[in-house]
Formats: C-alpha cells, structure tokens, sequence
C-alpha cells in the first residue's frame, strides 16, 4: 500500500509538471508600450497607450489560450465563451505579476510603468488602487512563476460564462489546471498545505476587480475621446 | 460570431500566437 501511494503521487507529480511545465512555455513574450512621443503628455495619450498596450496583449493571449492543454478541443463558441468571460481577468493577473517587484507601481508593460500620480491625472486611481490591493497579497504570499501561469488558466476555464455549450468539457478543462495547482503545492509548499485554497481564493478579487476595468474602459469608450483598436472594442461590447 | 470576427478569426487561425 504505502508503495501504491507512492507511485500515485509520483505518477501525479509527472502530470503536474507536465501541465505547468506546458503553461510556462506557453507564456507570451513581453509587451511594450512603445508610446508615441510625438503626442502631449495627457490622460488621453495614456489612455490611448493602455488601450493599444491591451488590444496587442489580447492577441498574445488568445494565442496562449490555444496552447492550454485541452483548450483547442472545446468548440470554437466555447473557447469564444471563455475568452470574452475572462479576458480582463487575463490581463489584469499578467500586470499584476510584472508588478510584484515595483513599488507602489503598475508595471504594465516593461516601458510603461505607472504609479499613483500618473494614476490619478488618468482617472485610473480607483483602479489603480484595487489592483495594487491584489499586487500586496500575491507580493506577501510570495507567488511564483508557476503559480502565476496555472492561476491565469484557472481564471480562465473558470470565467462562469451563461452560455457554455459543453459544461463538462470546461469542467474537465478546469479540473486539469486545478489539479496542476494542488500538485505543484503540494511537492514545492508542502507545508502550507492550504496554499492552492489561499490562491484560488485571491479570484474573486480578480474578478471585482476585472468588472471594475470593464465598466471603467467602457465609459472611456463612450466619452470617444481615445481610439481604440477592434479587437479591444469586441470584448469590450462582449461584456 | 459576426460580432466578434477578429476574436473568432484568431481562434481559427492555425498558428497559434499571431495575429
């Protein structure tokens, strides 16, 4: 019995590693802001930067939504379902992942870096301050790379999209990246053995804070004073 | 679907990081 065991952890330890070691190289390359300089210096020139900045991640995460395990198999209104439920949540956890070393700063792309007074002048300082809020509990908790990517997957499979064709397929999806987690927990934080809970705990903040987003670039889309890209405007009008 | 062509697009798309 006791090898039986041993061989099943074992056995669960390979198929973890497998589907994180898949996650951390399915991540995508860095973004840069490249902001114009030719534009004043204003809200509406770090507006139209985040926006530019979001309609470009968007296509690098939609390219890594393919690359999850399982996630290509799902029917093309599904993985549609998903990414329109959980594309903030995708893009607010990768800003908050590069932020974990910055002080009191977003780092949203590695040349655009914003703190809170840069914050307020762009009418982003409630936003700014709630993502700061999750940026503390991950810097405290000490979240690692690999925790980062199966959080971003779980987030994803997890979106609670109404119009799921195939409920179970999602299900078996998120299953796999939420076993991943309990596993890489319990072989690298053995002694915390309520770590995967604490950081699945940390979504429900991500996803307050997601709709915050939403609700605050849709006002800015409504104001037409900063062009926006159609890929950021179809999810944008998908929520 | 017709109102969200490029995100569909992209998911039909064979390569999978390009845009």
């Amino acid at each position: 019995l006791p090898q039986m065991h041993k061989r099943t952890r074992t056995e669960s330890y390979i198929a973890e590693n497998k589907v994180v070691s898949h996650l951390l190289g399915a991540e995508p390359e860095k973004v840069y802001a490249m902001h114009d300089p030719a534009l004043p210096d204003d809200d509406i020139k770090a507006l139209t930067t985040l926006c530019d900045l979001a309609d470009r991640e968007l296509v690098l995460n939609i390219g890594w939504a393919k690359h999850l395990p399982g996630f290509s198999s799902l029917s093309l209104p599904d993985q549609m379902r998903l990414l329109q439920s959980a594309w903030m949540e995708i893009l607010i956890l990768r800003v908050v992942f590069r932020s974990l070393d910055a002080q009191d700063c977003l780092v949203f792309a590695e040349d655009y870096v914003m703190d809170a007074e840069q914050a307020k002048q762009t009418g982003l300082l409630e936003l700014h301050g709630a993502i700061l809020q999750l940026v503390r509990k991950y810097r405290a908790m000490g979240l690692e790379r690999e925790e980062f990517v199966t959080l971003k997957a779980i987030a994803l499979t997890n979106s609670d999209s109404m119009h799921i064709e195939d409920i179970d397929a999602v299900q078996g999806l998120q299953d796999c990246v939420h076993e991943a987690l309990q596993d890489y927990e319990r072989s690298h934080h053995g002694n915390d053995p309520r770590r995967a809970g604490k950081l699945i705990m940390t979504l429900p903040l991500l996803r307050q804070i997601s709709a915050k987003a939403v609700q605050y670039f849709c006002s800015v889309k409504q104001d037409g004073r900063v062009p926006m890209h159609k890929l950021f405007l179809e999810l944008l009008e998908a929520n | 679907t017709e109102r969200h062509k490029i995100l569909h697009r992209l998911l039909q798309d064979s390569s999978p990081a390009d845009g």
